[in-house]
């Protein structure tokens, strides 16, 4: 009967490129295990392809349309209205509220605060070494460093010796073996930033992908019937050093099939590496024996086009840069209860040639969207879901315009087993 | 009913076609805004006039439009908007 705690893990431009979503060739061993625990929604959409305004929306609730920002540069508060966040609701219910990283985006948008006090208990924290991710610490052909987009790395050689979302999983350690002695729950946001450009990684990574297996996009030429206005020249890749030596033509590239095929093989090398945080964190809340006294959401800001359609990165309306992971693990709900002493989330190593197969958890097909994720997640940790916005909300500042998806959580047959929580 | 469940996203443009701030136009320069609506069947994009000043889209000033069916074409490569009366599609679906 004690409060669920909340762990929330939103991952910076991850599209759905995992052993989970039915990719063959991502290693993504940690995220399975959680899915294989978990309600996974197949179909999950963001409101639009761009980091600010998607995490502003479905950590208000609130459309673009409602929070007025479809850019960086407003914060919702003093723009649009008052509107309440997630955070902010589960603070206002007795949690202790902490930011990891990159949860809400940095900046204005967020008025350089994270929307503290509003939303957190306590400072939010960005790791350290977030100030080097675009500098020039990327070892090129010529030996020399360079700002690139491919930033396959030495961790001995970049500066501090470490990379952000190593300490930021450091960081959300430390954070949960103090809640073990708080008698007050827990909402926990961990914000990751890989796989955002750029792709800078541990190196070893990269062996996980050998180029001779990385294909090119299953489509990637421009559509004919594209409309000029639906397409995104993603012109923030051709900033990159390495990009802007290919010399290509605006807006439609292409860029070399080569080049094509080294950025997949570092996109997917950036997810195994996230894998690999993502399972060390899992792993420290096994051992602190809080797997069966917290909910666990898994979701990203927006997809990624990885040459589909002659796209790179997102800022569009395709669903290759809007449909999301996105996943829920509620104990004795979506799975039961672990025994004494039983591991949920033991790390895995994404390196081990024994890869075993995960039986996947239970999925859900229905279309749903990434603004449903506050209201779902209020009712599963037994808050009072926030009532359905009128149109407009811009006065109301507790309200939610995403569906409640506690629908998709009805346990077939509670009766048959005393684990499952009632 | 799966049929039911729907999926709204949107996406901003500063121009009819691609330009250097296409990807992330200010607030003061966007001029289009792109609405989808997504179903298990397909997904139905117009591209229509927006104001910044005022917020507001305009439905009857029409730049372009994306219909894919999800069946025959998963993939979005084949815009079916100008081939399958799009138009009268979105009279359809005006709110």
């Amino acid at each position: 009967t004690a409060p669920l705690n909340v762990l929330l893990i939103i991952v910076d431009d991850l599209r759905p490129s995992l052993g989970c979503y039915g990719d063959k060739l991502v290693r993504s061993p940690n995220i399975d295990q959680l899915a294989s625990h978990s309600l996974l929604f197949q179909n999950a959409f963001a409101q639009q392809a761009v980091c600010a305004p998607s995490r502003v929306s479905f950590l208000t609730g609130r459309r673009p349309d409602t929070t007025r920002l479809y850019d960086f540069n407003s914060y919702w508060r003093v723009h649009a209205g008052n509107f309440s966040t997630l955070p902010q609701y589960f603070k206002e219910n007795g949690y202790v509220t902490m930011s990891v990283g990159k949860v809400f985006h940095p900046g204005i948008s967020s008025n350089y605060s994270d929307d503290s006090p509003y939303s957190w208990s306590i400072p939010p924290y960005h790791p350290s070494s977030e100030k080097y991710e675009n500098t020039k610490t990327c070892r090129g052909p010529d030996g020399e460093l360079h700002a690139n987009l491919l930033c396959p790395v030495d961790i001995a050689d970049v500066p501090e010796g470490t990379l952000p979302d190593k300490q930021s999983t450091e960081q959300a350690i430390r954070l949960l073996e103090k809640t073990k002695t708080s008698t007050r729950p827990f909402f926990l946001a961990v914000g990751y930033h890989k796989p955002h450009i750029p792709f800078r990684y541990p190196k070893e990574f990269q062996k996980l992908y050998p180029l001779e297996n990385i294909t090119l996009a299953p489509d990637p030429e421009v559509p004919a019937g594209l409309p000029p206005v639906a397409y995104n020249p993603w012109m923030d890749i051709r900033q990159r050093e390495d990009v802007q030596a290919l010399n290509l033509s605006v807006p439609y590239g292409p860029i070399p099939v080569d080049f094509q095929r080294k950025i997949r093989q570092s996109y997917f090398a950036s997810i195994s590496y996230l894998d690999t945080q993502v399972g060390h964190l899992l792993s420290a809340l096994d051992d602190l024996q809080l797997a069966n006294s917290t909910i666990i959401v898994f979701a990203s800001d927006h997809g990624w086009a990885l040459g589909e359609h002659g796209e790179w990165a997102k800022y569009s309306n395709f669903d290759i840069t809007t449909r999301v992971p996105l996943m829920f693990y509620v104990p004795g709900r979506t799975a039961p209860l672990p025994e004494a002493g039983e591991k949920l989330f033991p790390y895995i190593d994404p390196f081990s040639s024994v890869q075993e197969l995960m039986e996947p958890g239970r999925q859900v097909t229905d279309l749903v969207e990434l603004l449903s994720l506050s209201p779902t997640l209020a009712g599963l940790a037994g808050l009072h879901v926030p009532p359905r916005c009128p149109v407009p909300s811009f006065h109301v500042e507790l309200c939610r315009e995403g569906q409640n998806l506690m629908k998709h959580f009805q346990v077939e047959d509670v009766e048959g087993d005393p684990h499952l929580r009632g | 009913n799966p049929r039911e469940s729907i999926a709204y996203s949107q996406y901003p443009r500063p121009a009819d076609s691609p330009q250097w701030n296409s990807d992330k136009p200010s607030l003061k320069d966007i001029k289009v805004m792109g609405y989808s609506i997504r179903t298990i069947d397909y997904r139905y994009t117009v591209w229509v006039g927006f104001s910044p000043h005022e917020f507001l889209a305009n439905f009857s000033d029409v730049h372009a439009g994306e219909l894919y069916f999800v069946d025959s074409d998963p993939l979005q490569d084949h815009n079916m908007y100008n081939d399958s009366q799009g138009k009268d599609l979105l009279q359809h679906l005006m709110p």
